[in-house]
């Protein structure tokens, strides 16, 4: 399903040059629950912005599916994204002026969905992570974990083949991660894709395996029992 | 030194009131090192807020050292929470084009310091968490937990008597993590005031004192070794 070849990410930042991938080869097969750790920096981000379609290598080649993403156009290119990732982004990225509500609602609008059928999608999801009573509220009027789980919402809404989820629970009291993990186990039992970035070893200890990365690299490469 | 009595703060939002805190009595002594616990929406970052003199309460009293804070006018205010006061945010609040060094030295240009000592002791606050090789990046050409760090920075620039750190290891891998829980430590060591919002319990072991919030309510407050 997931395909990257000799992957490398530059950046020059006045006359350094960083490296925020250098040299990455992976493969995901469908329905594979992977969690991706590493320190700070490592580029775990930056990977995963790759395998969501939102960025392009410097050098390399990714495939989705086994479509070559660098040939597609910008349109093509957001149908599927919209279509068959869902990601919940590290620093959330939710529209500052729209409600709980209307912001799990968005990928929905983009698929074209009548507006009765987006609601009440977009009411169960919100539903899913305990924000029921926080619908109407817009994010400064949200605890940091409730605008996490909007983001977490958004992500499930328009139930995606696969699911990028870049520190989901690092917001999260321990009862409200244990309960955003039962949806990704949910998930990934359904046959989902479902790839986490998690600095928590409770948390990788969910996923089948764990790929951990240093400076850029892929420095080891894992399975495990789950849970 | 943080005298809480009876403090409320309610919001509404549409029809709904939101009862962020509760009535909370707290007392927290100068050089005390206190950690914040408690599920996702119970007031923790609320009470931070009002601690760190960003944020009136609905009804009841705050006293800093003794001064009844509602009485300060905002030049007094703000004067208070540049000298004594250090603050991580749970978003960090980095100013976007501004690089890492300038966003550290920005408490000691309030602080109308001149620009040699500033440039030092800011360069020196990057050195400690680690980033002196990020200094001239934007928060936008940093990770995650970058810009966890940089905000960490900045809010020990000035050396604070008072560190007030919403969530500060959220986006930190464990050694990172460490290493920002080993300055804290230092600073609680020296007799600096430390309070942490944190659902970690390994983060939470390092405070003297353990006080846990649900619904806007302080439901237990109690001491621990610390470590
Ligand atoms: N401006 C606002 N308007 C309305 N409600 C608000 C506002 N700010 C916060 N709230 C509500 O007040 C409650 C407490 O928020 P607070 O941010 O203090 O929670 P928290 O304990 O820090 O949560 P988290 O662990 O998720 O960061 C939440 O239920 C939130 O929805
Ligand atoms: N736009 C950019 N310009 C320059 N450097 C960048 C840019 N974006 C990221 N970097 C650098 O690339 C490296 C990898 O970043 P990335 O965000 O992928 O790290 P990460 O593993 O997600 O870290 P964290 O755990 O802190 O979130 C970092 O050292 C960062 O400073
Ligand atoms: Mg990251
Ligand atoms: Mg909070």
């Amino acid at each position: 399903l997931i395909e990257v070849r000799g992957v490398h990410k530059l950046y020059t930042v006045g006359s350094q040059e960083v490296r925020a991938l250098d040299g990455v080869d992976l493969d995901i097969r469908r329905g594979e629950y992977v969690a991706i750790m590493g320190a700070s920096g490592s580029g775990k981000s930056t990977l995963m912005n790759l395998i969501g379609c939102l960025d392009t290598p410097t050098r390399g080649s990714y495939r989705l599916d086994g479509l070559a993403v660098e040939r597609l156009r910008d349109e093509e290119l957001a149908r599927v994204r919209n279509r068959q990732i869902g990601f919940v982004f590290q620093t959330f990225h939710l529209l500052p002026r729209t409600t709980a509500l209307a912001n799990v609602e968005l990928p929905l609008v983009y698929a074209r969905m009548p507006r009765g059928e987006r609601h009440e999608l977009a009411r169960k999801a919100i539903a899913e992570v305990g924000l029921s009573e926080r619908s109407h509220h817009t994010p400064n009027e949200l605890s940091g974990g409730q605008r996490q789980r909007v983001a977490i919402a958004r992500a499930l809404v328009n139930q995606p083949s696969i699911l990028l989820a870049d520190e989901p629970t690092g917001n999260l009291d321990s009862t409200t991660s244990d309960e955003i993990m039962e949806l990704f186990d949910r998930l990934a039992a359904a046959g989902k894709t479902v790839i986490l970035v998690t600095h928590e070893d409770d948390i990788a200890e969910h996923a089948r395996r764990v790929i951990v990365m240093r400076d850029g690299k892929v420095i080891s490469d894992r399975q495990q029992p789950g849970s």
